[in-house]
């Protein structure tokens, strides 16, 4: 899964 | 998680901080758009649904999400209810279909994946993005705003700022990971504060009102 895809963001 | 995203959300924390302290003290919600707090509400809201579907990333993340829902949900109750006489509509006069409408047609056409959590999510990057821009009419319109008022906007615009060098940082360290759909984004949202710096640096923090030229 790219990092793209994790949304470990806020 | 660096340096730049932490001082990023800690800037974002503050400037809700200033914005309720703002509301609070002068008891009136003068100056800030309606419409541009609604349009968080609905950010937050669409975003971190992922907080109910058990993709978890972290205490921090997850309690930094219900913080951001919960205050922009309680702003809304003050602009609303408890201050809602110092709530002037007619200056507040951005259309909301056009950012509404654009931004649901980007996030069916862009996306990460076609689910309805992805699209979601999609579309709270894209409104995030635009939703200043009711605030940032409203200023243009009265042509000033109360120096806390300044102080606010200026937070949120380094919270937005600092995640341009989180993502350069993010792609060093993980191996050219690129988030397309939240750098172009982001990238937009941070050129619309561009304007606004310029005014408050060059007259807010010379200790001047802000004021727009004529």
């Amino acid at each position: 899964v790219p990092a793209a895809e994790k949304h470990d963001e806020l | 998680m660096n340096l730049f995203r932490l001082v990023a959300d800690l800037s974002h924390l503050a400037s809700i901080f200033i914005l309720l302290h703002k509301i609070q003290t002068t008891r009136s919600c003068r100056g800030i758009s309606i419409k541009t707090q609604l349009l968080y509400v609905l950010v937050f809201v669409t975003r971190y649904l992922d907080l109910f579907t058990g993709d978890f990333v972290s205490i921090y993340n997850s309690v930094m999400k219900l913080f951001f829902i919960g205050s922009s949900c309680y702003i809304i109750y003050l602009m609303r209810i408890k201050y809602k006489p110092t709530n002037d509509p007619s200056i507040d006069t951005f259309r909301l279909e056009y950012i509404l409408g654009p931004t649901a047609v980007l996030a069916l056409i862009f996306n990460y994946k076609f689910t309805f959590l992805e699209v979601l999510w999609a579309f709270s990057i894209y409104l995030e993005a635009v939703a200043i821009l009711p605030q940032l009419f409203m200023l243009q319109r009265t042509g000033e705003a109360e120096t806390i008022t300044t102080h606010y906007l200026a937070a949120l615009g380094i919270y937005r700022g600092l995640y341009i060098p989180n993502w350069i940082y993010r792609y060093f360290t993980e191996g050219g990971a690129i988030d397309p759909i939240a750098v172009v984004a982001g990238i937009v949202q941070t050129a619309l504060y561009v304007d606004f710096f310029y005014v408050y640096f060059t007259k807010v923090l010379q200790g001047q009102k802000f004021e727009l030229p004529a």
